[in-house]
């Protein structure tokens, strides 16, 4: 552990919590793509069959276990008591072309044939494009609530602080994960636009809006 | 092991 990886993984957290501060608080969950979310929930259980298998640390645990229940929660919410505020005219992406794509990348490259790396594979590449619904539907509407570009600033932050911890890991341990570097860098550069709107209009008290 | 591959991050 290092404080890249800690600090993105607690902004990760964080970024989970003000999805959830921001439907509470509004009782909507107007401008949350649900498509992001249920890849997200997607890309948790696939990843995190491990559970099953391998015990790392009880840190490495616990954070499996809340993505996946918070996800999983996330998307009951919106399904179920928060569905009439859903803006489901503006979430139109067509995530099932996601989910294809990452299947494929998955078997074609795969991080070895066993079923879980094969899945663990499908995971990184899905999650590298899952904010893509998110995204599109922030530029569809032109504007997203204030918290909710600060959920997706949460989370670009915590992409962008795993790409400094490849580069410490390789350095230090001579780490290697080419997989999870090409998928994350990808990821990344998905929120660059994003990053630049956010810090030049947000940052100074503006809505999120697009010029 | 049952898998080739340690994933130690999240």
């Amino acid at each position: 552990m290092n404080i890249f990886r800690l600090v993105a993984d607690l902004l990760h957290l964080a970024s989970i919590f003000i999805l959830l501060l921001k439907i509470q608080q509004t009782k909507s969950c107007a401008g949350v793509s649900l498509k992001t979310q249920a890849l997200y929930f997607v890309v948790f259980v696939t990843r995190y069959l491990d559970l099953f298998t391998h015990f790392y640390s009880v840190y490495n645990s616990l954070m499996k276990l809340f993505f996946i229940a918070s996800s999983a929660y996330i998307v009951y919410l919106m399904w179920k008591p928060y569905r009439p505020t859903y803006s489901a005219s503006t979430d139109t992406f067509r995530a099932e072309f996601l989910i294809v794509g990452a299947a494929l990348l998955g078997l074609a490259f795969p991080d070895s044939w066993h079923i879980l790396d094969i899945l663990w594979s499908f995971s990184i590449y899905l999650e590298a494009v899952a904010i893509l619904p998110q995204l599109f539907q922030m530029t569809r509407t032109g504007e997203a609530e204030t918290i909710t570009s600060h959920y997706v600033f949460a989370l670009g932050a915590y992409r962008a602080l795993y790409l400094m911890n490849w580069i410490y890991r390789y350095y230090t341990e001579g780490y290697m994960d080419v997989i999870a570097w090409v998928a994350g860098a990808v990821q990344t550069i998905l929120y660059a636009d994003f990053f630049y709107i956010y810090l030049t209009r947000v940052m100074r008290g503006r809505l999120f809006s697009l010029p | 092991r049952a898998r080739n591959n340690v994933h130690d991050e999240l």
